[in-house]
């Protein structure tokens, strides 16, 4: 179990530095191991980790690894995840998982409304990403914005009625290379 | 390995048995809104054993039952069917698909299904981990929910690698 | 302070059932003010009401009033609010700070992309409100769409440099009553 | 009664002195993501008395002192300026306008200003209550916050209209 996690954790931290690359053109992330219960040495380079984590594993009186996540965005120097901004903190999250995803995917992702903080150049950059990656997962993106319809290949169009009841009606669309490869 | 379909019946506002089938390249789902979109999502992480009706945004599990509507009568069941299709043979049952269905009735009487037989919550579990799903379904990413990973603690976050490993 | 809260209660439920009126037409709604620790008494007509806020209140010792939403959007049954979708529970708490604006108006209002859930129909609806009561308060809105920008009559635009510095330039909008008019 | 100005300087993202002015009609705050808008919305609430550093996004108070960016120095304080106007006389200041300043030094060091006269920060909350700005500011809707109300319990919601009263 321990040798999954420390293997799964590898390619993850390294897929995620990929991903930052393209949805943080110019930034940077990693994923970091830390060990609380080691108290002063897991603070070495970890200058801006909150001191709360060590507490918090000890009052579970366990070893408790942790992963840190570390990004910095394009021109700023690195700090705290809370002072992100909203788009932020979403690109940082949607690059957890597809780091997590290029390691060990999961046959398929719904994913609902995750582009809703996103500028139209950030939603793009995550698209991009789920058009590249739909080869190795089926991707179930649930939106009500129009950018994020145009990468479909099948559309499921929802809609109620007056009487609280809803109803669906599916379009596969031309092939989307096909409309690519002519734009 | 992939989700070929998922089928409603009775699930919050989907009153009439309406199936959504899934085939290649990216899966996009449009609507207004208060369309059903979002119903959909919690009508898969429902199937697949969610124990929690927050989760689901209900109060209690009787609340994915549809309610009825303007000149609509209720439902007296909530039923969900989804099917995983199994291309690669991870799953050992020996079937290339995998039927999953929840059923849950005004009552409080529920039951899950594999493959059209009655099985208990953990015979679910172990199908969908043999898939690659694991129980946490981070797979699932609800509406509100992706910056959650940003919020959660570095414990949490190990556990979520831990599950897909 | 009793009798403020009561006349400032009565004025916000009586806007309540209008702005939803707007928000969601053909739909309906209502505030309603509740009294736990009378028990039987106040779930006579909340039969929705989830039976958690009389010991809530039972635990503080306390009798304490609480103000219940109720909204049914247009067609569907009355419901839990927790049940409404991400745009419709947007539009509800929107329809209560409209509710209690016009009750009792503070000099501005500062609101950070509240039409994030929204499409685009709602963010025009939401907007409509946003112009009308612009004479009774300064209402300044922080977003990262275009459709939003388009309301303005003073646009800030903020941009950020490869430095980490924000930059902010201003720019007052042609009258948008008279670029309405000729539209 | 209205915001007048809002002036940032060595806060979060604005390390030189910033300006906006607010006149009449719709004011809308543009730019993409993180360029600085969200950091305008947390200056005024962290002017006007804000006590916690997560309504700021921050985990410490000091984490609103711009940091320093690429090739450019962290400040060594942060101030910002909300000016009130005052047009019916509410405030009973006797002044048409009234500066709020608020500023926080990286040794922690801090102080609040009436009209550039330092003062405490229960003067500045009395200030604010004649202006019908509540201590709680429900007239600032922080980003992700719009549904706060929806999933607040009914006790909560009578405090806010409590407070507006
Ligand atoms: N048990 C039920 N019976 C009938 N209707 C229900 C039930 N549960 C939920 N609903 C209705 O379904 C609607 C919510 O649908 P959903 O959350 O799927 O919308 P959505 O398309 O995701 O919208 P948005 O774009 O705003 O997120 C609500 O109006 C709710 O009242
Ligand atoms: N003390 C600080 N010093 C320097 N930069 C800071 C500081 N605090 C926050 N920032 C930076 O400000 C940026 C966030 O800005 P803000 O939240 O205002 O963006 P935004 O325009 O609202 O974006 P969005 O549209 O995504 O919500 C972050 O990148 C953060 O790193
Ligand atoms: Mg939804
Ligand atoms: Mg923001």
């Amino acid at each position: 179990i321990r040798e999954a996690f420390e293997e799964t954790f590898a390619a993850a931290a390294e897929n995620f530095e990929d991903v930052v690359q393209h949805l943080f053109p110019g930034g940077r992330g990693r994923l970091r191991l830390v060990h609380p219960e080691r108290g002063p040495r897991s603070l070495i380079g970890a200058a801006e980790s909150p001191p709360g984590h060590g507490e918090t594993a000890e009052e579970d009186g366990q070893p408790e690894t942790g992963v840190e996540i570390e990004v910095t965005p394009p021109g700023k120097s690195a700090k705290r995840l809370s002072l992100l901004s909203g788009g932020e903190k979403s690109l940082v999250a949607l690059a957890f998982m597809f780091a997590v995803f290029l390691a060990r995917p999961c046959p398929f992702y719904i994913l609902d409304e995750v582009e809703a903080a996103l500028d139209d150049i950030n939603i793009d950059r995550f698209l991009e990403l789920v058009k590249r990656y739909s080869d190795r997962a089926q991707f179930i993106v649930v939106t009500h914005q129009k950018r994020t319809m145009d990468a479909a290949d099948t559309l499921y169009g929802v809609s109620m009625g007056g009487d609280g009841v809803s109803r669906v009606v599916s379009r596969r669309l031309a092939g989307r290379a096909i409309a690519e490869a002519a734009a | 390995m992939h989700l070929r379909s998922i089928t409603l019946k009775g699930f919050k506002s989907f009153p009439t048995r309406t199936r959504l089938e899934f085939g290649h390249g990216v899966s996009v789902i449009v609507g207004p809104n208060g369309s059903g979109k979002s119903n959909i999502t919690d009508a898969v992480l429902w199937a697949l054993g969610e124990q929690s009706p927050l989760a689901v945004r209900g109060q209690s599990m009787r609340d994915v039952i549809f309610a009825g509507g303007h000149g609509v009568q209720g439902a007296r069941a909530a039923e969900v069917e989804v099917v995983i299709e199994d291309g690669e043979g991870r799953l050992d049952a020996g079937f290339s698909e995998v039927s999953i269905v929840r059923r849950l009735e005004r009552d409080g009487e529920g039951e899950y299904r594999l493959n059209g037989a009655r099985c208990r919550l953990v015979e679910v579990i172990e199908v969908l981990s043999d898939s690659g799903l694991g129980k946490e379904m981070h797979s699932v990413v609800s509406q509100g929910k992706v910056e959650q990973i940003v919020l959660s603690r570095p414990r949490e976050r190990r556990l979520l690698i831990e599950e897909a490993a």
